[in-house]
């Protein structure tokens, strides 16, 4: 059975926002040290990877592995009924054919109850944490959705480009071309607003904009995003949870 | 121009 209560709904409405526009069905795997789950958008571009450890929880109980296939637009209709601040549990068997939303308010003068029917999902589990990436990155959320907005805007493709000293994006499109450039730097007062850069090598890449612009949308959940980069393997971008994180891989753009 | 590629072509090397 797993029992797995939010303090507050808005965390797992921020978590699913945070992902549900770039894939729909997703595996959730509950398990007695937390919920993981992953999923690939349809283009076969981009792959979104959840860990929710048991830390983010007010309080969580799972005592067999339960997986819960989950329409992630049906789950937003749900979501969209609880207040942010009401307590969410999710509760489910542990063979379920669904999975029951229960939103209390504080008081507990207001509980509402929502049943999800969960569906079987057909996906490969992939393993991916033995990457090797040459560049490590670490921007303020704000700055990175404004160089995804601001460049987007030209074109298709966006390059990005991380020297010893600097990050560069650039974008070449029909109606112009745009770059910003950032240097690290740390600021004492507000670290949350330093850019970091660890390098190993330069590295030049090029992604779809369209990509990047769902993978801001995990900047509801944590004010600074985390961008490893590689030549060979596909660009992550993390954001961290209190107790988890949401990850992004995804593959570049190359020379044909 | 660049292509995209998807992520079958950095797995599948596993």
């Amino acid at each position: 059975m797993l029992e797995a209560k939010f303090e507050e709904a808005s965390l797992f409405k921020r978590i699913i926002d945070g992902f549900k526009d770039c894939v729909q069905l997703v595996n959730f795997q509950c398990k007695q040290d937390g919920i993981i789950a992953q999923a690939v958008d349809d283009s076969r571009v981009l792959l979104v990877s959840l860990e929710i450890g048991v830390e983010a929880f007010q309080e969580y109980r799972c005592d067999h592995p339960i997986t819960l296939g989950i329409d992630l637009a049906s789950l937003s209709k749900i979501l969209r009924c609880g207040n942010n601040n009401d307590t969410l549990t999710l509760i489910a068997e542990d063979t379920p054919d669904s999975v029951m939303l229960l939103f209390e308010d504080t008081k507990k003068d207001r509980i509402a109850e929502f049943n999800l029917k969960l569906m079987d999902i057909d996906a490969d589990f992939l393993k991916i944490e033995e990457l090797v990436y040459e560049s490590t990155l670490n921007l303020p959320a704000t700055e990175f959705v404004r160089v995804v907005r601001e460049l987007g805007q030209l074109s298709d493709s966006l390059n990005i480009t991380v020297t010893k000293e600097t990050i560069k994006f650039a974008c070449d499109g029909d109606i112009g071309s745009g770059t910003i450039i950032l240097r690290p730097f740390i600021n004492m007062e507000n670290p949350s607003e330093s850019i970091k850069l660890e390098m190993d090598q330069p590295v030049e890449l090029t992604f779809g904009a369209k990509y990047l612009a769902d993978i801001v949308k995990g900047s509801a959940l944590s004010d600074k995003v985390a961008i490893r980069l590689s030549s060979e393997a596909p660009a992550l971008f993390q954001f961290d949870l209190k107790a988890g994180f949401l990850q992004f891989f995804l593959a570049p753009k190359f020379n044909d | 121009s660049k292509k995209q590629v998807t992520l079958a072509r950095f797995f599948a090397k596993r």
